[in-house]
């Protein structure tokens, strides 16, 4: 279970 | 995913390929600096740490990116410091790089957007991103110019960025989607190819080669 993804970015 | 970060991302995957060939086929780093070759490795692995740490599948495309860029930067890295040693320029590649990663690892511990492990490794990827460049750019300063072929790979990494800071305002305009830290880092990471870009719009277009005054 990822924590919520903040940075979606690359 | 909207045009301005697909154009990003597709201008940082040429930049990275261009210099790969650079080296490839000349097979010679001259002109190219290492140290900036390490901190972007360093930036993409402390970026990219959830790769090692819990294992997804690699289902989609930005895994798949992230895994692109690692491996091709330390390549890249492979190639300067080991294949291609003897070419590395090693006396104009002089910029100090802890003058860079200290400040950058103590500003992530001082302002980021939580004090956890990985977000501190994040925060610490962007800053050093955004200064990345600057063994480079001191190096072409110190030898006075740049080969058409490294011109372009700057242009293409400098393009990268730029790109991005459209990609926030996009984001912001319909997705109300702000990330301070990355879109601060971002403009000063852009700002700092500025004259680069002014030379390279004046002159490499033009079929000429950089040449700073001496």
């Amino acid at each position: 279970l990822s924590p919520f993804k903040k940075h979606d970015e690359l | 995913m909207n045009i301005f970060r697909l154009f990003g991302d597709l201008s940082h995957l040429a930049a990275i390929a261009i210099l790969l060939l650079k080296i490839w086929k000349t097979r010679s780093c001259a002109g190219v600096s290492g140290k900036t070759q390490l901190l972007f490795a360093v930036c993409f692995i402390t970026r990219y740490i959830d790769l090692f740490l819990h294992f997804v599948s690699l289902y989609n495309t930005e895994k798949v990116m992230k895994l692109i860029y690692i491996s091709a930067s330390v390549f890249t890295c492979y190639l300067i410091f080991f294949k291609f040693k003897a070419t590395y320029d090693g006396n104009h590649d002089s910029m100090r790089a802890e003058f860079l990663i200290v400040p950058a690892a103590g500003l992530a511990c001082l302002i980021n957007t939580k004090f956890d492990a990985i977000e501190i490794l994040w925060t610490f990827s962007i800053y050093l991103e955004a200064v990345a460049i600057l063994p480079q750019l001191f190096l072409i300063s110190k030898t006075g110019e740049a080969e058409t072929i490294t011109s372009h790979y700057l242009f293409a990494q400098g393009s990268y960025r730029a790109l991005y800071i459209l990609n926030w305002i996009y984001r912001y305009h319909y997705e109300s989607h702000v990330d301070t830290i990355a879109i601060v880092a971002g403009v000063v990471q852009t700002i700092l190819y500025c004259d680069f870009f002014y030379l390279y719009i004046t002159k490499v277009v033009k079929g000429q080669k950089i040449v700073l005054p001496a």
